[in-house]
């Protein structure tokens, strides 16, 4: 579909639209930026059926997003999971096994026996560096693995560090009064319950 | 709500249910057979909102749940969870401290290591003795988290076991030839996608 001489190009454009802060960019500016004729972005952009709007050019973030899936380079949603016992362990081993459009970049826990334990490639480390970590290593996601009590606080950790979304495991509802992180709330019980209804009302059938 | 005199009745009731083979019966044949007449018997069902059909009766089945709900002795449907590692572990856990309508009364294993451990109350038990456990236990439903390569001969033992639903989080189709077993897949990558698509959707607002 996509010629291979168009495929080459694709990183040079995406070095130049990483860089800018503008919202939009006409093939003028990008193809002198990154040194090519306008008429040659135009003609590349077409091939995956992106346009941009005379005058105005081509909108940046989605282009970006749409050249790093073309180059396999999307890097995913950067994840941290926190609460390595059972059920974290079993998530992280399982994303690492899974390809999907995240990618689990920090495991943390608050057990010195827990702490420094390898779950594959990564290693857990202390919930002390929570906000470091989030930060160091611009985490989006998190995914709550924790003990009921300890849940609402290493919430507000989390909303306060800049998370934007949290996967909850925990059975207590969490940042009720945060509308800035959405919140997913998970109960395997319902998927159990839901089951064990249909084999009931199997069995009156 | 319901008067305790009524509630006092309602085990002979229960008991004539549960021994009669009929589909429906009259208030007039319940009645005589649990020493109360048949006012009486419409009298006290009508405070839980069951009505028969003039000339026909009430319908059993549904009459039974209701009753055993109304005296909290309705067992839940009888769960064995099969592969007691990470992902099994916390959900046995997560079942004991939560109330619902189901009962893990098996969990099996083929690693000897794990064998004969305990989770909370329940000791890890052999999935050689699969077959003679759901039969002994009544077991209707099953929790998979076995690895891959196990989950689909383990699926076919339980379904030829008697085993009516199984909640299944190994990432592989099982049972796909036996209509007679619900199968409901679960995969939280498919939770963790969606999240991280809202988060990368917010990055471009
Ligand atoms: N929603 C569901 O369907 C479901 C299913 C199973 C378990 N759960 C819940 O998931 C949670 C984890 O279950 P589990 O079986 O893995 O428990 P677990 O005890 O094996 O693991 C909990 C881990 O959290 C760590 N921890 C405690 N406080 C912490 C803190 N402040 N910061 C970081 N880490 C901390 C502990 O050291 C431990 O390693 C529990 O809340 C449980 O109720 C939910
Ligand atoms: N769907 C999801 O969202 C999700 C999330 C996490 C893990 N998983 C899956 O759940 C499964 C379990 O994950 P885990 O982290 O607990 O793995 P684990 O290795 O910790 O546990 C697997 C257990 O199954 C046992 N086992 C292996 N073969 C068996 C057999 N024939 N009969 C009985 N037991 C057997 C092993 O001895 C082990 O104790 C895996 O298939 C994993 O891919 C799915």
């Amino acid at each position: 579909r996509i010629p291979d001489t168009t495929i080459r190009r694709l990183p040079a454009y995406l070095r130049v639209l990483e860089l800018t802060h503008a919202e939009r960019i006409t093939s003028v500016a990008l193809g002198k930026a990154a040194g090519f004729s306008s008429e040659q972005v135009r003609k590349d952009f077409a091939y995956f059926g992106a346009f941009g709007t005379r005058g105005v050019g081509y909108e940046v973030a989605p282009l970006v997003r749409q050249i790093r899936r073309i180059l396999g380079i999307d890097r995913g949603v950067r994840v941290m999971v926190v609460g390595a016992g059972h059920l974290g362990t079993a998530l992280v081993r399982y994303t690492q096994n899974n390809r999907s459009d995240t990618e689990v970049v920090a495991v943390v826990d608050v057990d010195p026996q827990v702490i420094g334990t390898a779950i594959g490639p990564l290693r857990v480390e202390d919930v002390r560096d929570l906000e470091r970590l989030v930060k160091e290593r611009q985490i989006a996601l998190a995914v709550l693995t924790v003990p009921d009590y300890a849940a609402r606080s290493v919430a507000e950790r989390l909303a306060d560090a800049g998370v934007r979304a949290i996967l909850n495991f925990a059975p207590v509802a969490i940042l009720t009064d945060r509308p800035e992180v959405i919140v997913k709330n998970i109960d395997l019980m319902l998927e159990l319950q839901a089951l064990a209804y249909f084999v009931k009302e199997g069995r009156d059938t």
